[in-house]
């Protein structure tokens, strides 16, 4: 047919070098491409100008899969915030607090970020700005108790969402992980049965290291979400579909800003086009 | 390990017969791919790659009876090279305070390794002062003075909303008049497309004429660490990278990209949260990690 342009090895280089350099990874962006290739084989697909098509869709078709709102209920819902050190945990929290806030919904927030210099102090700002009470022990305090106090608190204050911070902390490091199962296993036992989320915070600026990020902090304690910080940069994040494919973990909100407002639900079709500007 | 990956593959091609270049090429997919997962920029792999490929044709590999040890040793060798020379001192400069003035994205580090140079320059003897300049994030003036009373080190404070120029000469008038060994300038988070904060940072570097502007970098980074040390340094002209958060897993392939891409020496890297948590960047350990 005339006009129409072959697809190529030189067009499928041309493709993987854009999804390897939006941080895809190897082994997701050659998965990618070999489907690709395979139906370019069978005579599925053969007209250049829609490879970038049927591959967004692959990409959309990942991403889809798991997705799913934010959980809440008729009592107290805990979100539990984690992730290693200065992704944007503190920051994605009080931008939330204030989403929530201006749905309509009661919101509280728990410093369990006990280690760190001024981590109380940082989201009692947050929280001063969203319009949201903040439950904080002194530095160094257990955070775990903090967390038990946090929801004392929500429930005679009648909240409906109760959001923890915590600590920054490398999945690598054991006794942290301990410490983060050990928050985990208070939120459980005081409020069993009720409705959670687990969300962990990955910089969109990260490479390949936030897949392992992923794994470790799914086994510790079960990431039901991540939120997706920094997109306002210039890394796409792409890191996201690997950990989508392998781990069926859903990107339930993005960060796009240092403000207030700067937090958007997770938009997987925005996501692919992004990907490929 | 990608030693034995490529012991695997010249094995195999090897078991054909004598190895030719097109052998090993198919030995340098194997240490692409090797980069790529690390983390190192696209087009710095393909250069680097290619410089790896027109040593190992030239040097004998074809007729080695370990070619894939030899490879391996041509890419750790180049590694070596490319990241520059061991321990890269930052100069003290005698009879007038050293300015030091951290920069970087967002989250990076800064803050916590001003504090951990602080404290570096203290145990050797100098007079230090840290200057809270980030007057934007909530809370970073606090992090910094309680990172000062901590480290028992002198701390230029600051009001949230104030201009950072303006804190950045104060910290200086201070550090001249009180005689002051190091004075190191704490700045506020920024993306490197962000034109206005950008300018920031020129307006204080031509305000206070740093001796050193130290970009500070997330080793974890993925592809975009080029475009980001990229415009830093263009801008900036940054004397030398701190590299944070090497105590986790990541591989560090950023290392190599924004050496690759600046030219400029990195200086130390992050090994944890706590302050003393800073050493001197080793570019054989460096490399041995890229490469798994
Ligand atoms: N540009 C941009 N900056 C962000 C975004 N989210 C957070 N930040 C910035 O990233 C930096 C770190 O944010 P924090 O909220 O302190 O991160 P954290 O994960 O709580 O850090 P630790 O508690 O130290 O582990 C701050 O300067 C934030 O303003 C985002 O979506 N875009
Ligand atoms: N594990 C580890 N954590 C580090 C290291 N360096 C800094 N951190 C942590 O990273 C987080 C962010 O550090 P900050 O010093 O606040 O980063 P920053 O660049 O000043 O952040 P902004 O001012 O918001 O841009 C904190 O939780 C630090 O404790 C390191 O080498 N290893
Ligand atoms: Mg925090
Ligand atoms: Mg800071």
């Amino acid at each position: 047919v005339l006009g129409k342009k072959k697809i190529d090895d030189a067009l499928l280089d041309e493709i993987e070098e854009l999804m390897i350099l939006s941080d895809l990874g190897v082994e997701t962006t050659s998965r990618i491409i070999s489907s690709v290739q395979e139906k370019v084989r069978r005579n599925e697909l053969d007209d250049a100008s829609l490879l970038k098509k049927e591959i967004k869709e692959q990409i959309r078709a990942i991403l889809v899969r798991d997705s799913a709102p934010l959980r809440y209920g008729t009592s107290l819902a805990v979100y539990l915030v984690i992730g290693v050190n200065g992704v944007g945990k503190t920051t994605t929290i009080g931008k939330m607090a204030s989403m929530l806030k201006s749905q309509g919904r009661k919101v509280i927030l728990g410093a369990a970020d006990t280690f760190r210099a001024a981590a109380a102090e940082q989201l009692v700002l947050w929280g001063e700005r969203a319009g949201t009470d903040v439950i904080r022990h002194k530095s160094g305090a257990d955070p775990g108790a903090v967390v038990f106090d946090a929801i004392a608190a929500a429930r005679a204050r009648e909240q409906e969402i109760l959001i923890i911070d915590t600590a920054g902390r490398l999945h690598t490091k054991s006794n942290l992980m301990e410490e983060l199962k050990k928050i985990n296993r208070v939120i459980e036992r005081e409020l069993p049965g009720e409705p959670r989320e687990v969300l962990l915070v990955l910089d969109a600026t990260t490479g390949q290291n936030a897949l392992s990020q992923a794994k470790l902090f799914n086994q510790a304690v079960g990431v039901t979400g991540i939120v997706l910080t920094k997109l306002d940069g210039t890394a796409k994040g792409g890191i996201i579909v690997a950990i989508a494919s392998e781990l069926g973990i859903p990107v339930k909100m993005v960060g796009v800003g240092e403000k207030i407002e700067d937090l958007q639900p997770f938009d997987p079709n925005e996501f692919v086009e992004a990907l490929f500007d | 390990s990608l030693s034995d990956k490529l012991e695997k593959v010249f094995k195999k091609l090897k078991g054909r017969g004598v190895l030719n270049e097109k052998d090993v090429d198919e030995g340098l997919k194997e240490v692409r791919m090797a980069l790529l997962e690390a983390d190192v920029n696209f087009k710095v792999v393909k250069d680097f790659v290619q410089s790896v490929r027109d040593k190992s044709v030239g040097s004998g590999v074809l007729d080695s009876l370990t070619p894939g040890q030899q490879v391996v040793k041509i890419v750790y060798n180049e590694l070596v090279g490319l990241m520059g020379e061991t321990v890269t001192r930052i100069a003290l400069v005698p009879n007038r305070p050293t300015v030091l003035m951290m920069v970087g994205l967002q989250g990076s580090g800064k803050t916590t390794t001003t504090g951990k140079l602080g404290r570096m320059f203290k145990k050797g003897g100098r007079k230090v002062l840290l200057v809270a300049a980030d007057t934007q994030r909530p809370a970073a003036i606090d992090q910094l003075v309680t990172l000062g009373k901590q480290l028992n080190i002198d701390v230029e404070a600051s009001e949230p909303g104030d201009d950072p120029v303006e804190v950045c000469k104060r910290g200086l008038e201070r550090a001249n008049r009180g005689a002051y060994g190091v004075v190191i300038l704490d700045t506020a988070g920024r993306l490197h497309i962000d034109d206005s904060l950008m300018d920031q940072l020129s307006s204080v570097k031509a305000a206070v004429k740093p001796d050193e502007i130290l970009f500070v970098a997330d080793s974890m980074t993925g592809q975009d660490a080029v475009k980001v040390a990229k415009s830093f340094d263009e801008k900036l002209d940054i004397a030398g990278v701190i590299l944070t958060k090497m105590d986790g897993d990541a591989r560090g392939g950023a290392a190599l990209s924004i050496r690759a891409v600046t030219g400029k020496p990195i200086k130390f890297v992050g090994m944890g949260e706590k302050l003393d948590a800073i050493e001197p960047f080793f570019p054989d350990r460096v490399a041995s990690r890229i490469l798994g």
